[in-house]
């Protein structure tokens, strides 16, 4: 599973949240606009959450955070 | 086995619960408008309910909760 | 095997039947009216029951369940 | 493999055959008009005969099951 | 692999034929118009013979039993 | 692998021959117009003849046996 | 890796030649026009050589062999 | 990984070379026009030539070998 | 999971991110204008940023980066 | 991974270099026009170069050698 | 994963990168026009750097390096 995530603004924001009995943050990254972020869902990460306007393509397709 | 989740309004909630004997609430997550949620079904969680009004894209299509 | 179910109305009743030997009520969901629920078949879950009037998508396509 | 059964009238049967060197019934499920049945062949069932007006969905497709 | 059966007429007769080293009856079914049977090749079925008009489904498509 | 053969005359004749060292009869079974067979390869069939009029299904489509 | 082979003369050939360290005759079949032979390849087969006329279907497609 | 190779004349050659530190021939099959050849590679062959008028075809298509 | 990056300026920036507990910088790469990079994810590396004017095809199509 | 070599001129040369930590000619040859290669990948090589003119499929379609 | 390089003009280089806790140059590869390159990725090699006007295939389609 990847997930590709480019900032359409700056200061995306790419939380990465652990996998396992608990759900905290494991790592956050910053994107400035036009920066391009790929990454596997992999043993430490089994959820993310994005905020900040992006254009995010999954296996599902294309999905447009931010309001 | 991925779920894209993108709130349409605040406070859409996506509960997690556990796989296992028990179906009990594993972790509880809040989305504001506009921002995404990518998750994997885990060894802990192995189904998900979504409250409010959001976009969820999972490998059958896309559906869309709340009223 | 992923089960999407959104509730079209209040009070939809998804029954999980167990795996195995038996076959009885393992958990009992409630949806209300545009709430989304999306599980996985389990080591615990071989079976599942719904009632109400509800959007059910699987790998087969989409089915309306209710009268 | 996964079975889709959406009853169309009251009095829907689904008959759960065992598997192994037996043929018998290991389950009997009774579905009323418009509620739905998703279950998986399993270590215990490998045969499944329905009866009644029913629409049922495999993965080659819809057939409609009583006269 | 699955095979799909929906009697068209009474009397349909569905036989299973042992896996191994003889090829003998190891289970007869007989459907009624109307019905549906849907089962799996196992460790005990390698072959399946079916007598009476019906409608077969396999993952080859469709075929009509019955002159 | 499957092989579905469909009888279009009497005395269709379908002959397994065995998997191993030794290429002979392991099976013969004899098909009125009409029936259908159903049958995989197995441990013990590695190959198959088909006499007769019949419309046999691969998985590279269809076959017309007999002249 | 399935073969179909149609015979569409009499004395159609098929000659399974060995696996292994040696590449010699295991099998020799002969077809009368009309029959059908579908067969894997196996332990002991891993080339096949078809003279006369016929229609052959492999994962590829149709070939007909003869001149 | 399978092979399909028919013969336009006579005399087409085909060359098994070895698997292995050394590649050298394993084995040469000669063909007449209108015979037909269906190989795997194999645990002794990885590679293979062919010389003279032939419709070769792998998983790739069809290539037409000789000048 | 491949990545492919071809630089539309010069200076464009590939940073391999740390597979594990810790994401911190694995490898930084600069591209000149027209180089091609294409690597995969590895043991090492499960997170990737790039920065500048690029064009970056992965298995959902492809993404231009740089403003 | 399975490469076709199609010959459109005499002495087309392919070159097989060596899997591991060396990367030597593990083996060279020479086709003539019309000759048609097929070889796999192996433990032994992991790479190939072609000089000459000539024709080459591989799974991502066909690519001419030679000026 | 294959990629296939070919060279539209002389002196394109490939150079693949170590795979593991170091990323540095594993093997340089210098093609004159016209000559075409295919190789895996490796034990040893898991990135691949491309100067100089070339073709390049690989899973997602064409890129042409070089300015
Ligand atoms: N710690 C949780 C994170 C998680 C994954 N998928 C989720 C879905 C809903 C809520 C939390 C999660 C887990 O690994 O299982
Ligand atoms: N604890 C249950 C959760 C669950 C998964 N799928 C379900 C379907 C219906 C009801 C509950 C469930 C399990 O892991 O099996
Ligand atoms: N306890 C049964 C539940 C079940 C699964 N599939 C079924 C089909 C028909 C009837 C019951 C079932 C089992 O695990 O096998
Ligand atoms: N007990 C049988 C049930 C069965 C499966 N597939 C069948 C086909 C025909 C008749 C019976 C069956 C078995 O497990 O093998
Ligand atoms: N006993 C045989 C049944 C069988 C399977 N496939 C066949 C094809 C032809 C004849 C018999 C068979 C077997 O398991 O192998
Ligand atoms: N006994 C042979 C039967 C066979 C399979 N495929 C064939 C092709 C040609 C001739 C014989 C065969 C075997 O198992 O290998
Ligand atoms: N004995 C050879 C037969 C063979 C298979 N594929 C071939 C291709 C060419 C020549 C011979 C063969 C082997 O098993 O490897
Ligand atoms: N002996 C070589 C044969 C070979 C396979 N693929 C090749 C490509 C090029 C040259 C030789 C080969 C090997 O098994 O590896
Ligand atoms: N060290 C992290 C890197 C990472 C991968 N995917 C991510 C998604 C979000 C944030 C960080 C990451 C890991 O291997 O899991
Ligand atoms: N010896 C190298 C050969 C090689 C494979 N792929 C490559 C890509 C670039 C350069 C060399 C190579 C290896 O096995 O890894
Ligand atoms: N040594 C690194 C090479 C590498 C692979 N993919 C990369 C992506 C970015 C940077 C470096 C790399 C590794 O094997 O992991």
């Amino acid at each position: 599973d990847l997930i590709v995530v480019k900032a359409c603004e700056n200061g995306v924001t790419i939380i990465g949240l652990t996998r396992g009995k608990e759900t905290v943050v494991h790592h956050t990254e910053k994107l400035d606009k036009g920066e391009v972020w790929i990454s596997q869902f992999t043993q430490h990460i089994s959820a993310i959450k994005i905020r900040g306007k992006a254009e995010i393509l999954s296996k599902y397709g294309k999905v447009e955070s931010g309001k």
